[in-house]
């Protein structure tokens, strides 16, 4: 097929109650259940509506809030595809699995490829070096089961985050499986910021699509969900299906399929308690649709051109922890240019009208980031700042009033892996305004 | 016409060989 619908579901996850002690396995099943009843119906919804995949998030049958102990009832051994198994017509086969043999017979009683997070325990010999001293592994973990019900794939968390119930796999798994709707590839919410399995499975395994269950918390001004995961989408040419949980208090929302030139659908809610579901129609090839946007260098530009005029009053200040280097956009229109380190950062703009009440500013910061300082960003950045009191410049900042006629921003970046990020006033994308230059530099389109 | 207002616009790279591989998969604490 060229093109296939697909599903994605933001799920507001109903949670267990607070326990200090395991609940019993029935308990457990019967909250999960609760949960696979909401899904049910919309599984129904989405494959009424002719999709042939749905995703839906991390954590959606039971929530985060877990320790090894109480996480445990609601684990089950979940096999190697390569057992080629269907749960919903063979569920004794490894044992108590309600979960998967349900999940099974949903995707399979509705003729839909469905992607759910589930627990996996695996046991092991605890005089073994990393066996945990319970006797078993614990795995946030994706199923894929397809038209059939059958299992295709399972995937392993590699990057946890803060997450004590799970362990971490071995190595990252590189998890893959084929349709006649394109290849697909599978990881999980923080893996996504790192190369192994994220980038391997598109540049190595080539996929075409990447399934992406997540409980993402949106961080301002650069790591909110819609924001990033599209800018990951067009920046690795490939598309991506996002089903996040919803759950306004912790800034859980934010869910897209997101193709490689732009957004399809995309859904930002924080007003509201109410799951949502998105469909649209996407290439079942992206690299072989036309135009497919062709690579980018991103530092071909700004290399080539002689440095703006840095300004003086050029100052430091902070996004999250990370110390950018800023200097302020005084005019309503200009050139500047602001380093740190090898990175500089080249902007051209022109604002329809220069807002008083409103402060930008242009950072760059390359370095490890944040307090664990593991990675490694390099990031180009012009931003508002939450006040006209520059103090306030890396802060969250919801609303803007300041438009432009036209904006070109480059940066003599050291590394191929660089996500162009447009996020307007609101908390909105900006689908087909915006386009990125071979050269790296990222434009206005009207 | 002229795009909505712009809260932010950047280019964020990700320069996987500097990565710092200290801990393994897993995170003990918030970013």
């Amino acid at each position: 097929l060229d093109t296939f619908i697909a599903a994605v579901y933001e799920h507001a996850v109903i949670l267990p109650n607070e326990t200090e002690t395991p609940v019993s396995q029935e308990d457990a099943l019967l909250l999960m259940n609760k949960n696979i009843d909401i899904l049910e119906k919309i599984i129904k919804q989405a494959a009424e509506k002719g999709a042939q995949i749905i995703v839906t998030p991390e954590d959606a049958l039971y929530g985060w809030k877990f320790t090894r102990e109480t996480i445990f009832p609601y684990l089950e051994d979940i096999p190697d595809p390569q057992v080629a198994w269907i749960p919903c017509e063979d569920p004794h086969r490894f044992g108590r699995t309600p979960v998967q043999a349900r999940l099974s017979c949903l995707a399979k009683n509705n003729s839909i490829y469905v992607l759910a997070n589930i627990g996996d325990k695996k046991p092991c010999h605890s005089h073994g070096s990393r066996c945990p001293s319970n006797g078993y592994y614990q795995y946030n973990t994706n199923v894929v089961y397809d038209t059939e019900g059958k299992l295709v794939a399972r995937y392993h968390k590699y990057h946890l985050y803060s997450e004590r119930q799970f362990d971490v796999p071995e190595k990252p798994e590189l998890v893959t499986f084929n349709t006649t709707f394109g290849k697909f590839g599978i990881f999980t919410c923080f893996d996504i910021l790192f190369h192994d399995p994220a980038v391997t499975l598109v540049k190595d395994f080539y996929v075409d699509t990447i399934l992406f269950p997540t409980a993402w918390m949106n961080v301002l001004p650069l790591l909110t969900a819609i924001e990033f995961h599209s800018a990951w989408a067009m920046g690795m040419r490939v598309n991506l299906l996002v089903a996040n949980t919803h759950h306004v208090h912790l800034n859980m929302t934010g869910s897209g399929i997101y193709a490689p030139h732009s957004p399809k659908e995309y859904h930002y809610d924080m007003e509201t308690e109410l799951g949502k579901l998105l469909l649209s129609e996407v290439d079942a090839h992206p690299r072989n649709s036309s135009p497919y946007p062709m690579a980018v260098n991103w530092s071909a530009y700004a290399t080539s051109i002689k440095p703006f005029p840095v300004q003086k009053n050029s100052f430091q200040g902070f996004i999250s922890r990370d110390v950018f280097n800023f200097t302020e956009l005084f005019e309503n229109a200009g050139n500047l240019t602001i380093c740190q380190k090898d990175l500089c950062c080249h902007l051209s703009y022109r604002m329809l009208r220069k807002e008083e009440s409103e402060v930008y500013v242009l950072g760059a910061f390359t370095g490890l980031h944040g307090r664990r300082r593991r990675e490694y960003w390099q990031v180009c950045t012009m931003l508002k700042c939450k006040t006209t009191n520059l103090t306030t410049c890396g802060r969250p900042a919801e609303t803007a009033l300041t438009r432009f006629d036209m904006f070109s921003l480059s940066g003599t970046f050291g590394t191929e892996y660089v996500f162009p990020e447009v996020l307007l006033t609101k908390i909105q994308l900006s689908p087909g305004k915006f386009e990125v230059l071979k050269d790296g530099r990222l434009v206005n389109k009207n | 016409g002229s795009s909505e207002p712009i809260l932010t616009l950047s280019l964020f790279g990700r320069w996987y060989a500097k990565d710092s591989h200290s801990i393994p998969g897993g995170t003990s604490n918030l970013s």
